[in-house]
């Protein structure tokens, strides 16, 4: 049964593109068939992931607005182990032009119907916005997964987030639930992300993955050579955070 | 004459609200009269002002949508010295609403008329888009403020925002030009940040501000007591950085 997430958080520069990708790479070392999808017009996923995004014929643009069939859109990364479903900038055409079309939140669910029983994992990166793009990753989602900066705005905009999915759940996608919390760029040395992370334990317990993935420059040398953490340096802090979390995703859903 | 700078970046996380907050806090030490307008529904800079979000009784969105003049939007920020035209999450749906309606690029521009000579600085903090809001900010300005973290990403989106600059002015605004880009968050430490300085300074030359603002924790704790670094700690790197920046800017204004 494939499992679709979908890796947003409004608060911009939290690591939500470098979990997706190091996510993605790490369940595809772990035997996984994973696809990405990129939903945001910056196409900084695809870049990360080793394909130019100036050099797309097809994109997820396409697949929203009903011009191609994904199998068109899907090309391997050449270095992750991973299928992705790139973006460019033509997404923020596609945003506006979905806004007028009828039952264009459902867009990316239908889109991927065809294609993700051919994979065990799908995940959507998300732009920094609660717009049409988001909305609809939270509806093609069964699980969102909430990467954390552990500083004051990243921790005070978590309640719009947490309203938007309620409200999602509520009227379009009843399966979608909170999958996780990821605390991101950690730096242990600096008290204030100590006190937000106790906030965070303390607010969601449980669902606040154990794995926190430290401040580690590695992981932002990785996307300018366009390959994961994994393929860059694998036995980095970043690296191993990586793996620890992806198998930490594949405990929790075999118990489910 | 006053002067409109939009602080714009459409990469999340790269230190425009706190370029925002801290700049304007430190112009106004500088004895100029200031207005921060907030064009983020997140509402970070509403925030880090001291300002409840929550508690709004008029916003900008009221503004933008003509449903309030802005003297009824406007408040006086508690502990930074400046006014704020506050945000909240009403923008999303501003944004939106905004799309029907003819002269939508130029509602800022046009509700800012009456207010803008009573100041001598108007910053405009946007979110992490090139969307309606941030287009409004760029057809209000007279020039563009870029925050840069020297990081892979950040710099690789700069082309896309320099090409919708460079639209609006052949279209809309033909006196927008680009005030500078600040290189934020930096940590000399680490080689990524050094060869990305290098890449900006190569390609912008003089366009790129002298200052640097450091990674200096001190600014990530400010927003979370409501006040500007310049409250909350002015012997601070992150403070000091921010004073010279306000010091650079006024210099370059002067020799206009
Ligand atoms: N754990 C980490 N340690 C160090 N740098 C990191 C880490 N995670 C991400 N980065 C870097 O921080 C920056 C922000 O991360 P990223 O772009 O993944 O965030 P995002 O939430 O996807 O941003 P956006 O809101 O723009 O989509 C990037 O330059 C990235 O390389
Ligand atoms: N120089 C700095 N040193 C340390 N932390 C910083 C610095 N500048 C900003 N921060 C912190 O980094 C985070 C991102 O900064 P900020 O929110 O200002 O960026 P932004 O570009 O406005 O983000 P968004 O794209 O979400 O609007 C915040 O938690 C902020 O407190
Ligand atoms: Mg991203
Ligand atoms: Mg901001």
């Amino acid at each position: 049964m494939t499992r679709i997430l979908a890796i947003t958080n409004q608060k911009g520069g939290v690591g939500k593109t470098t979990t997706c990708i190091n996510l993605c790479a790490a369940l595809a070392l772990a035997r996984r068939r994973v696809l990405l999808v990129d939903l945001d017009p910056q196409g900084n996923a695809t870049m990360g992931c080793g394909i130019d995004k100036h050099g797309l014929e097809r994109s997820v643009c396409d697949l929203l607005l009903g011009e191609a069939p994904p199998q068109a859109c899907i090309q391997p990364a050449p270095v992750a182990g991973i299928d992705v479903l790139p973006a460019n900038a033509d997404l923020t055409a596609a945003e506006v032009a979905l806004m007028h079309q009828p039952g264009r939140e459902r867009r990316l669910q239908q889109a991927l119907q065809t294609v993700a029983p051919d994979y065990d994992y799908v995940l959507v990166d998300c732009p920094p916005s609660l717009n049409m793009l988001t909305i609809n990753a939270l509806v093609a989602a069964a699980g969102v997964l909430i990467p954390v900066q552990c500083e004051y705005y990243a921790l005070e905009g978590l309640t719009a987030l947490l309203e938007t999915v309620r409200q999602i759940r509520e009227t379009i996608n009843p399966g979608l639930e909170i999958d996780g919390l990821v605390r991101t760029m950690f730096d242990a040395r600096n008290r204030l992300a100590g006190q937000v992370s106790e906030q965070l334990l303390a607010h969601f317990g449980d669902r606040v993955y154990r794995t926190i993935v430290p401040r580690n420059v590695r992981l932002a040398e990785a996307p300018s050579h366009g390959m994961p953490i994994l393929a860059y340096d694998k036995g980095s802090r970043g690296a191993i955070a990586y793996l620890a979390l992806a198998g930490e995703l594949l405990r929790r859903d075999e118990a489910r």
